[in-house]
């Protein structure tokens, strides 16, 4: 069956120490990016779990391009104010991407290419 | 709308859906009022497609089980306390639906701070059925709801997921409230 796959546990401060994060982008290290990391593998942005790091690497900058776009947020790769904000936001734990497979995002039905 | 993937569903021969809330869930002076609320998120789903469900006084036995659960409550999916994670449910045909106790739910009336358990209701239902998470942010299955927010009817995007997996009621119309936006409308963006 298709579930969730939770291990990540973050306390009230944790979830306020992600404002924090806004404006990493690629390229650099700071202290915190794990559990974005963390957040990103728990809803299936990063499928594995490998050790993460504090650094802003390839992985993570796909991962938000990924989740940006399945919220409708500029996909910019970078975690800005408005992609730290969503990923805030209460929700629910069944993740959006699964096996690798975003399932937010439909590809666009025959009556979409015809037009 | 999207569906797990290889798009499980209830069985054709599984239409009549029993659910069941764990026993001792809510103390008596709230119980009326928070099985209601389960009630109306139902029929939501039953008004739009084919299937009915009905409330059932064994836990064990109900088709859907509804449980509240705080931290590590044994499916291997711990909840994280207060915010973060709301809630989560299974696939067809498994029928969990957890909500993590942690929350401050509000079940009547208004509350800025709480989270509304008919709108969480609504949506975990949703994957319960097969539905997966919808990036329309007016859906139910939009996987976010902010503090102080109520969202509980259908929109246009629900509705055409629902009934693709299990076909219309004909005793209704659409239930919709939130049809697709004009963006959708121009540029095929989103998922249908």
């Amino acid at each position: 069956h298709a579930h969730p796959s939770l291990n990540f546990n973050l306390s009230g401060s944790a979830w306020s120490s992600f404002y924090n994060l806004s404006g990493c982008h690629k390229g650099e290290h700071v202290p915190g990016l794990t559990a974005i990391k963390q957040y990103l593998h728990t809803f299936g942005y990063i499928p594995q779990n490998l050790n993460f790091t504090d650094d802003f690497d390839d992985s993570l900058e796909s991962a938000i391009k990924t989740y940006q776009q399945n919220f409708r947020l500029n996909a910019t790769g970078s975690l800005d104010s408005g992609t730290v904000r969503q990923m805030m936001s209460p929700r629910c734990g069944v993740p959006d991407v699964v096996n690798g497979t975003t399932t937010m995002m439909r590809s666009r039905g025959l009556s979409s290419v015809m037009r | 709308y999207t569906f797990f993937p290889g798009n499980p569903r209830w069985p054709v021969w599984k239409r009549n859906l029993t659910y069941a809330i764990r026993p001792g869930t809510f103390s008596t002076s709230d119980d009326t009022a928070a099985r209601a609320v389960f009630a109306r998120a139902f029929a939501r789903w039953a008004a739009a497609t084919t299937l009915s469900f009905t409330e059932s006084t064994s836990y064990s036995t109900a088709d859907i089980r509804i449980a509240f659960f705080g931290g590590d409550h044994g499916d291997g999916e711990p909840f994280d306390g207060a915010l973060g994670t709301l809630a989560h449910a299974f696939s067809p045909p498994d029928g969990r639906l957890h909500l993590d106790a942690a929350e401050l739910w509000v079940v009547s009336g208004n509350s800025r701070l709480g989270i509304d358990l008919e709108s969480v209701a609504v949506h975990e239902i949703g994957h319960v059925l097969g539905l997966g998470h919808s990036s329309d942010e007016a859906a139910i299955m939009f996987p976010t709801i902010t503090t102080g927010t109520r969202r509980v009817e259908l929109a246009t995007d629900d509705i055409m997921g629902i009934q693709e997996l299990y076909g219309a009621n004909s005793n209704a119309g659409s239930t919709a409230s939130s049809p697709v936006t004009q963006e959708n409308e121009q540029n095929g963006a989103g998922n249908k």
